[in-house]
């Protein structure tokens, strides 16, 4: 099982619009997918139009087992999903004396064998549950907007995650996927020119700005579903193949 | 001292674009103005080139004082800052027994003869310094970004504010301000009429996309410096006439 975490400290960036739409590419290319929301705002069950009452907050507090809380969102794909009430479990997860950073990693090992791929949506910023979704993933994809606010923010989340590689070991920093590609502006092509001079060949093909991507979550549906002919839809579909084919030689 | 905290859960919905503009219009206008930056990625200081060692951490832990930390970023405008240690302050709040949402209000109760405005640019997300945030204000002006996804987190927001009341009483969700407005796609004005259906006379005139809003952070100046004739600075002028205009009638 490979555990993909979604993560980027900067806010609005394309976390869940990469979490969601990365889950579902892989389902339809048959991977067994769990996609996991680590984020109170609950983005992910709204984005797929799944309802569910036993969240991530029941598991984190021992409350309940992820096999109970998972539901059916697509063909291959399941959701873990998260809503306000995830605050107690950060709150309580804040409030161990130790060890606090592996109630994820431990509540998702009894379904490896049922899944090839979870992927978690991370909230933005920094607390006890971001903590613990890099604590227990094998590779990170971090989505980076082409604005000078969202590349100030980048080298931080970078010492972030490698604090957390000091324990979590098998954590890599794989892929930066570069967002927002405006291609009516030099903002964009100068923002993406200083990632690659940084990051080189971690460096993703840009997914590019796209009204569909925004409207597929209004309609409940993943970029696939809801414009499959889209720019959006062309660009997950490769960053999509990128993913999978690095998981095919691993 | 008038206290406006500039929040919403929904992460790069333009809190700290507003809070940073909004600052700096007040302070030309002639008022004292504070801007506090409550969020670990230390935005505030960055969009507006100052550097400072003293941060709202050690303030709220009650290592310094906020006349020790303040710094001057413009004539009539100061930034208490902050960085990546904010989490250190988030972790003891948290883990206090009680009245753990007071500190802010406390901290900045010796310094209100100083200032006439203190602007307060919230971290995205629910936790301890949050509370904090919403614990002292007296009004909140939630920028909501034009899309399906951002939409969905309103309500949420507004009972997490509504819940923060019951202690704060003072605390009242005056503005909401639309965001990213984007003119050439159809998304942008159904939002916006769902917004003003549910919140009327609070909806604000919507701030426009205008890449010279994301380029004024990388020369690090408010739009009122770096492009006084765009858009950006138009709609942002409109809004802080709006903001100001409400605060001398009261
Ligand atoms: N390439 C794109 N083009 C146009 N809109 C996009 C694109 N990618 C994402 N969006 C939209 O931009 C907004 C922010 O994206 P998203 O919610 O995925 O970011 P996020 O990083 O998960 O945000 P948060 O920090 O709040 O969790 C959403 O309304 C989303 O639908
Ligand atoms: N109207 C606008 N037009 C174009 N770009 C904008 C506009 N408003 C803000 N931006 C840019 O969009 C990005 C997100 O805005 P901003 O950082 O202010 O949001 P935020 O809510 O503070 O994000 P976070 O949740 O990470 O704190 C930034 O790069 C900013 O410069
Ligand atoms: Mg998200
Ligand atoms: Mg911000």
């Amino acid at each position: 099982m490979r555990i993909i975490a979604i993560a980027m400290t900067k806010g609005g960036v394309g976390k869940t619009t990469t979490a969601v739409n990365l889950s579902h590419g892989l389902a339809l290319r048959g991977q067994r997918v769990l996609l996991v929301d680590a984020d109170t705002q609950g983005q992910c069950a709204k984005a797929l139009g799944v309802d569910k009452d036993v969240t991530l907050n029941e598991v984190l507090l021992g409350e309940a087992t992820v096999l109970e809380a998972v539901t059916k969102a697509r063909q291959n794909l399941d959701l873990l999903a998260s809503d306000h009430r995830l605050t107690r479990a950060a709150l309580a997860i804040a409030r161990r004396e130790r060890d606090g950073h592996l109630a994820l990693a431990e509540a998702l090992a009894p379904v490896a064998e049922r899944y090839d791929t979870v992927v978690i949506d991370a909230a933005p910023g920094v607390d006890a549950v971001a903590v613990n979704v890099l604590g227990c993933a094998d590779e990170v994809i971090a989505p980076v907007a082409l604005t000078p606010a969202a590349l100030a923010g980048v080298l931080d989340f970078v010492r972030h995650v490698e604090r957390v590689a000091r324990h979590n070991t098998r954590l890599d920093l794989r892929w930066i996927l570069p967002t927002f590609h405006d291609q009516r502006t030099r903002t964009s092509a100068e923002t993406l020119r200083q990632l690659q001079e940084h990051f080189g060949a971690k460096v993703c093909r840009s997914i590019r700005v796209n009204i569909e991507l925004a409207e597929a979550f209004g309609w409940r549906q993943s970029i696939f579903e809801h414009a499959p002919r889209s720019r959006g839809a062309a660009d997950y579909e490769a960053f999509i193949g990128t993913v999978a084919e690095a998981d095919a030689r691993r």
